[in-house]
Parts: structure tokens; C-alpha cells; sequence
């Protein structure tokens, strides 16, 4: 199975601290990291591609991140999001071409099947830079807003922020990811509830492991204490990371195939 | 005396927190508070007065703090910082206008002797907004950059963090305050050694206080740790409070009534 995800956000903000997070705690053997390269895509937004063959519960999947250094660190940022939306546009039109032309069986498929678009802990609202793109996102990808730097607020303080930032969402008819329910038996819709009651995802990512309590634990380690990736009191990285590739990889697949690329394919006949 | 301090830096990066935080640490009662109001300077940028007279070590201060609002906030921030600027020479203007007037006597001094600028906690390196804001604000004011937040960056990345950024400040030759050795005793040169040594600093604030070891400590409680502001083994917001409100204040104010009037003055002769 192909699954492909990509984080968008400024310089800064934590997205590859976040992907070698993820590799590694879904990697058994970091060694299996087999392929890492970049394209520019303008002048300003390159895009940095790493992909892995992760084994998940017997599964095999290969697992695609794409990274997208240069959004936003400009005086001027506007359209700073054109050369990513224009990539996701290509994606589904290399898909559609390759269709048509009967080439179906074999396709490689590189539609982004999640972008994670993280916000900055401003501890505020969302910029409007942040707007922008996530309205022009979430019109074509599964988009998940995710909270960078979790361990940065305050528990107190991270419940309104996340809050506050879906008011804001619903605000700007921002259309973002939310995990269906059907078919769903009373367990999965327990897990699938609290996984919605968590958004936006608050993250803490880290690339050391430091020792807690006699064993390693993977965190953020201060003077005054230790932030951990993994505990669900300090922030939703599992819960996010179970979204992604345990329980709803083939729900952000098939809507990525089914509901984007349709309207992808409504929008490209009617022009 | 009259001091007068200016934070600049963008909207989320803990501006006013470090205000009060201040204003907290050196009033004995915080209902001393009696002035604050905003003037709006452009449709873009406003600036908040906030004002109270201060009693240390004897001496009388009117401590005014100047916040920026709406700084850096917006997609297209080219020439955001023109009204600061602006602000920062008509400060000089008036008391120019007033000088020569020879109205000197009873002038109330609203010059800023120094001016904070927040930087974001990004771990990498200046953004270029920060570059060029730094290097108008730094030709004109005592420029005291500040890593903002800094219970964001684990101890080895603050050093390397702050190396990053005085190489930077330094390669685009960025004025910025330096508190000066001469006359100084044996002691006094050890204290501002140590305090020129820990610049840019770092500073954490916080509103509230917490219980730690049985005693009230102003900082932020996480679930992991408390990070104590005034703790400077976790930030120099101390050393940055010394400087500006005890042993450089004077320093301060000099340099802005001598170097930088001097400067604004023969600019203003010469066109
Ligand atoms: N406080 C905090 N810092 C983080 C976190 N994740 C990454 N960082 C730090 O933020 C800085 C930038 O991270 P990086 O992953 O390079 O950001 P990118 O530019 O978005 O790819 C580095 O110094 C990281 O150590 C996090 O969860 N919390
Ligand atoms: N992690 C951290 N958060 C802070 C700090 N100071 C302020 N904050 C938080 O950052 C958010 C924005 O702070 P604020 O002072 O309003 O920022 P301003 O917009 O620059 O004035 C608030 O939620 C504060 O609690 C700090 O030192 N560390």
C-alpha cells in the first residue's frame, strides 16, 4: 500500500523534528529510511521527499513524506502557497492522465492522502497567513491542523488555544479531516470519538530518547523536567500517529481516491 | 528619572506577559499601575503605553513601557516597521523642536532608551523580517534582541541558538547594545561580563505563581516541571532586568540623550 503525507508550515515550526518522530517510532529499524531527495518547486518552496517501507500489523506500506521548506519565511508571503496547491493539483492530474490514457493498472499513486499543516503555539489565534492556506488546502487534500510545539503552552492555556482555533476554523468554512464513524462497532467509535475530541492535534516531537524513570522514553528533556512524544497527558502525538497509520489510513486513502480526486476530475471537465 | 523601554516582535511571542512580568518583579504593588493607553500609529500597527512609577533601591523611576501591536502580524509584511521608526524619530523631533525652543527645561523626556525585540524560538536562525527590522531599529535605539520563549529550546539548543544569532546580528552588521566596561570596579566589570556573555538573552515570563517546594515561584507549571522565570539557570530574564532596571539604566539613558540624539540631530542638520 501507498500512503503519502505532507507537512506544510514555516521554518522553524518542528515538521521535520515531527517526520523523523514518526519514521522512528514506526520504523523498527531506522536503517529501512531508504530514500530521501528534494525538488525545487520555485524559486521560493522546495519540497524535500522521504520515503520508508514500514511494516504495520503485517501490513506492508510505503510510507511517503513530503516536506515543504520556504512556505512562509518570506516578508511577503503572499501566494506562498501556490507552488504547494499546484503540486497537489499535479498529483491528481498526472493520476487522471494516466487513467485516461488505460494506464490504470500499476500507477504509482503520489496523491497526498493527509497534509498536516502545522500552527504555530502563538498561544492566539490562527494568522491570517494560516487562514489563507488552510482554506485553499482543505479544499483539495485531507487537511489535519496540528499544533506544533505542544510542550510550549500551558495545559490550561492549550484548551482554549484548540478552542479557539476551531471557532476560527468554523469561522472560515475551513474544511479539515474529521474521521468518519460508520460501520464503526461501539469500540472503534469510543477511540474514533476521542481522537476527535483531541483536535486540533497538539504535538511534541523529539529525535532523542532520554531516561525517565530508569527507562528511555522519547522527549524533550529540560531542566525542569522531561516533555514526552508518547505520553497522551503531554500532548496527541499518538493518537495522531494511530490516526495516520493504525486506524484511519484506509478512510484518508480512499477519500483522497474517491471525494478529492472526483472534485479534481468535476473541476478539470467542466473548465 | 524618566525610563522608557519599547518591545517589539511579533503577535503570540509573549510581549505583554514579559511587560507585566516586569512591572510584577520591581512594583511592590502592583495597583501602582496607573496609566495605560494606546495610540493607533497606522491602519496596521497600534502602540500601548503602559506606565507606572518604580521605587528602587531609593530612587524614584517612571517606568514606561511601550508595546507594538500588529508588528510582523500580516501575509505581506514589507515596510511593517516604518511606523515604529517613525515613532522612534518623532520622539527625537519633539524633543528637538523643544530644545531649541528653549523650552528644555521640564522636558518630559519620552525617548525610548531602549527597545526589546522579541525573537521567535525557531531553533534555526533569524528570519529575514527580524534582519531587517533589527538593523533600522539598531542605527537609532539601544537594540536589545531577546529569544522569546525560551522554555521552548532545550538547553544545548539555546547556546547553539544564541551562537547562530550573534553570528547573524554580527555578518549583517546589526548595532546592538552593549553595556559599556569603563569605570567600573572589579566587581561591577564580573557582573557585566557575565551579563554581556548571556546575550541575546532569553527570557521566560509568566503572570502567575506557583508552588514549588512549598514556596510561591513566579513561572509557568507544566505537567513535566515548572519553568521559573526568575531562575537563571533556566533564563536571563534576571540579568535582563538587572541591566535595565538597576545597573545600566543610567547607561541607557545617556546613550540615547548623547549617541542616538546625536545622531538624529546632525541626520536632521545635514538634509
Ligand atoms: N519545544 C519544541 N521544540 C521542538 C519540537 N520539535 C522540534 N523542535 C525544535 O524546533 C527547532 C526546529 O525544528 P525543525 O524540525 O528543524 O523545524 P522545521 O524547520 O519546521 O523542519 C529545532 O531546534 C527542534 O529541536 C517540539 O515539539 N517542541
Ligand atoms: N512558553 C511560553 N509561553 C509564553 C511565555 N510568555 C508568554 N507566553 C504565552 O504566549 C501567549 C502569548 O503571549 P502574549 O504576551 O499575549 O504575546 P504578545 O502578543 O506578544 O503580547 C500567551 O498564551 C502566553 O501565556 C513564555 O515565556 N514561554
Amino acid at each position: 500500500t501507498n500512503f503519502s503525507i505532507m507537512v506544510v508550515g514555516e521554518s522553524g515550526v518542528g515538521k521535520t523534528t515531527f517526520v523523523n518522530t514518526l519514521f522512528s517510532t514506526v520504523l523498527k529499524d531506522s536503517r529501512v529510511l531508504h530514500e530521501r531527495h528534494t525538488h525545487q518547486l520555485e524559486r521560493t518552496i522546495s519540497i524535500d521527499v522521504v520515503r520508508a517501507d514500514v511494516e504495520e500489523k503485517g501490513f506492508k506500506v510505503r510510507l511517503t513524506v513530503v516536506d515543504t521548506p520556504g512556505f512562509g519565511d518570506y516578508m511577503n508571503n503572499q501566494d506562498c502557497w501556490v507552488p504547494i496547491i499546484d503540486f497537489l493539483d499535479d498529483q491528481h492530474h498526472n493520476y487522471m492522465k494516466a487513467e485516461s490514457s488505460g494506464a490504470r493498472k500499476g500507477i504509482d499513486d503520489v496523491r497526498i492522502h493527509a497534509c498536516l499543516y502545522f500552527i504555530q503555539p502563538s498561544g492566539h489565534t490562527l494568522k491570517s497567513l494560516d487562514i489563507e492556506v488552510m482554506k485553499q488546502l482543505g479544499s483539495r487534500v485531507n487537511l489535519i491542523p496540528v499544533i506544533a510545539k505542544a510542550d510550549t503552552i500551558t495545559p490550561k492555556d492549550l484548551a482554549t488555544f484548540k478552542a479557539r482555533i476551531l471557532d476560527c476554523l468554523k469561522a472560515h468554512n475551513i474544511k479539515y479531516y474529521i474521521p468518519s464513524f460508520e460501520d464503526d462497532d461501539e469500540e472503534t467509535t469510543l477511540v474514533t470519538q476521542s481522537i476527535v475530541s483531541a483536535m486540533p492535534f497538539s504535538v511534541i516531537s523529539s529525535e532523542t530518547e532520554v531516561m525517565v524513570d530508569g527507562k528511555p522514553v522519547r522527549g524533550r528533556e529540560y531542566l525542569w523536567g522531561v516533555a514526552e512524544v508518547e505520553n497522551e497527558a503531554h500532548c496527541d502525538f499518538k493518537k495522531l500517529r494511530n490516526l495516520l497509520i493504525r486506524t484511519h489510513m484506509h478512510d484518508l486513502i480512499t477519500s483522497t481516491e474517491e471525494e478529492h480526486y472526483e472534485t479534481f476530475r468535476s473541476t478539470k471537465l467542466l473548465s
